[in-house]
């Protein structure tokens, strides 16, 4: 009798264990975001429980990490390119409807998820790219602006300094791994394989 | 970069990314972000992804696309990650890169590629489960 008990009551802590593991798995809503940007988490979460729509909560969330300019890897002020630069790129989507909205290389708008959104409610295009996305954006009430910073400019600098390294051009003259541009094709083209090892980090990333 | 998934209590799913890219890249140059299937997806049949690290390599194998589908045949999250990461380094062993999976039941799960300074990856998930948004790390495989 008492072997029974014991089997009834490892198998019942059994099954209590089962749901518990199951309920802590999963629960909705849910939100998640890349790296640790908590700023970013809350927001969304903040939105979604003030009763916004998930669309909300994604454009919001990802918002408040381009004016907080998460690790200077997202919004104005970062990620200079090779003129100093900086250029945005963003995407939003509905699972519901599979509506996109995007821009890429986008200049002079701070807000690019903003725009990104206006893209899919105001637009039957997915991608708005260069300053005609700018153009758009502006007649979509977004502020035309500079995006550059004393940090982006110090890091342009500094790349400049180091004779404009690292940087992605291969297979060029002058020499792209010792020298900076303006490049152009060689007379005689000599392929090297491409570099395995990846230039990016944990604060130069998409 | 951002990426971001949110799922509602009825499945809607939204994904979204943001970033300013590559530094020093080449003017004109775009990322994984801003393409669909590339920097994030999104299908309230199935679930989300969002994807981050080196755009160049990423954007070529659709891995935020590939991680759904994953999902939809009912693979685990975090598994679907792993495969989608997987399938990378076949290619690429040594490329820089995360993804965020969560699927439409409110699982969730992260992924990323071990290479020399990145073994673990950091990301956030709010759930009623947790009092607040609560930081999270996997170590890359």
């Amino acid at each position: 009798g008492r072997r029974r008990r014991r089997r009834m009551v490892a198998l019942l802590l059994l099954v209590v264990l089962q749901v518990a593991g199951a309920a802590s798995a999963a629960a909705l809503p849910v939100a998640i975001n890349t790296w640790a940007f908590r700023k970013a988490a809350e927001t969304a979460w903040r939105v979604l429980q003030l009763g916004g729509s998930e669309l909300d909560a994604v454009e919001k969330g990802c918002g408040q990490c381009e004016i907080d300019q998460c690790d200077g890897s997202v919004g104005y002020g970062g990620s200079p390119d090779e003129s100093g630069e900086t250029t945005l790129d963003a995407m939003i989507m509905n699972g519901n409807t599979m509506e996109v909205g995007a821009v890429a290389d986008l200049r002079h708008v701070k807000n690019a998820i903003g725009v990104a959104r206006k893209v899919m409610e105001y637009t039957k295009h997915t991608l708005l790219v260069g300053e005609s996305a700018s153009l758009f954006a502006v007649r979509m009430g977004f502020p035309y602006e500079d995006l550059t910073t004393q940090k982006s400019l110090s890091m342009y600098s500094r790349w400049l300094n180091q004779s404009c390294q690292p940087n992605y051009w291969k297979n060029v003259v002058p020499d792209s791994s010792k020298s900076c541009g303006p490049y152009k094709r060689p007379q005689k083209v000599t392929y090297k394989e491409e570099q395995t090892i990846s230039q990016r980090s944990v604060h130069n990333h998409d | 970069t951002i990426g971001m998934v949110v799922i509602g209590e009825s499945g809607t799913t939204a994904s979204g990314t943001s970033t300013n890219g590559a530094a020093h890249k080449i003017p004109g140059r775009v990322g994984d972000s801003p393409i669909a299937g590339a920097g994030s997806y999104a299908d309230s049949t199935a679930g989300g992804a969002a994807a981050t690290g080196d755009g160049d390599i990423m954007m070529r194998f659709l891995p935020s696309y590939q991680a759904v589908e994953y999902m939809r045949t009912g693979t685990d999250p975090t598994v679907a990650c792993q495969k989608v990461i997987s399938r990378i380094q076949k290619y690429a062993p040594k490329f820089f890169g995360a993804v965020i999976c969560a699927n439409t039941t409110g699982s969730y799960g992260a992924a990323c590629n071990k290479i020399p300074g990145f073994t673990q990856f950091h990301f956030m998930v709010s759930s009623p489960l947790l009092s607040q948004p609560t930081e999270q790390v996997v170590d890359c495989i």
